[in-house]
């Protein structure tokens, strides 16, 4: 019996190969946005949010010189206290899913082999052609960016 | 923004970040 | 004593005793007590380092972040073994040329006001 940590690595090394679930697609949220290609169930694993692995300090300074050039920061993921996933310049399309205050997935860090890496799983059924989004549970900061997810229960802002 | 990146790389895996010396440097005469 | 401390280090660096040994970027391990007047001096070994590496010493507060080089900010004060370049907030001047390698004995000192 493959213990949950394997079982684990095995799903997410599937999802290179099931691609087909998701389509990249201009978002009614913000600008672009990943859809359901297929009608997925609760707790399937989607796709994992990959980038380059930086520690914080790192990732500070990198989000203060991404600021000065007007790129933003929400593709900076935080794993644990000490690193940081930024898919700024490099990683995969998990980039684009857009944030949701009601989302129909959930970002989870997952322990595999001792790489901490981030899926997305699917929180709810997601009908085909929905879009794919998660909380980014981004801390709350003094100048906040609006939240556009029009969701009824949306809090306003993502920080 | 990285919709567009020109030079934005596809990445199949995280990359481990190799810091460089000069990684917390602002000016260096 | 005066030793390397053993909580005021990054987690990340080995300490065995008095040698401290770092791997990957820069990160940071400070004494077992500190200083607030007067003149005070310490020397350490450099005793090896591969390739294309480098490290920094030199005195920090409490305050200067364990996960960067002393002398990333206002709180510290640092001299690399590349070019012997001087760094306090995270501007290098010139200072020493040439620097140093495995094999040298550094010295660092500082002269803090007495009555202030």
């Amino acid at each position: 019996s493959l213990g949950d940590a394997n079982n684990d690595f095995f799903k997410i090394n599937q999802l290179k190969f099931r691609k087909k679930m998701i389509k990249f697609a201009r978002s009614r949220i913000h600008g672009w946005g990943l859809y359901a290609m297929e009608s997925i169930a609760p707790d399937e694993m989607i796709v994992e949010y990959i980038g380059q692995t930086i520690r914080s300090l790192v990732a500070e300074e990198r989000e203060k010189a991404y600021e000065r050039r007007g790129i933003g920061s929400s593709y900076l993921f935080r794993i644990d206290l000490h690193h940081v996933i930024d898919a700024t310049k490099r990683g995969n399309f998990a980039r684009f899913i857009n944030h949701s205050c009601q989302p129909n997935c959930y970002a989870k860090v997952l322990t595999i082999e001792g790489e901490k890496r981030i899926v997305i799983y699917s929180r709810t059924i997601i009908k085909k052609g929905e879009e794919i989004t998660y909380d980014y549970k981004f801390p709350i900061e003094d100048d906040k960016i609006d939240c556009l997810c029009g969701a009824k229960t949306c809090r306003g802002y993502l920080n | 923004w990285s919709a567009f990146a020109p030079e934005f790389q596809e990445l199949e895996e995280n990359e481990k970040y190799i810091e460089k010396e000069n990684e917390f440097d602002m000016e260096d005469e | 004593t005066v030793n390397v401390s053993s909580n005021d280090r990054a987690f990340q660096l080995s300490i065995n005793g008095n040698s401290i040994t770092g791997f990957e970027g820069y990160s940071m391990a400070r004494a077992s007590h500190g200083v607030s007047k007067g003149t005070w001096y310490f020397e350490v070994n450099f005793d090896d380092q591969p390739d294309d590496s480098h490290i920094r010493i030199g005195w920090s507060q409490s305050y200067a972040s364990l996960q960067a080089c002393v002398g990333y900010n206002k709180f510290s004060y640092g001299w690399r073994s590349k070019h012997g370049t001087k760094f306090h907030e995270a501007k290098g001047k010139k200072y020493h040329f040439g620097g140093f390698k495995q094999g040298d004995v550094l010295g660092c000192l500082i002269h803090l006001p007495v009555d202030k």
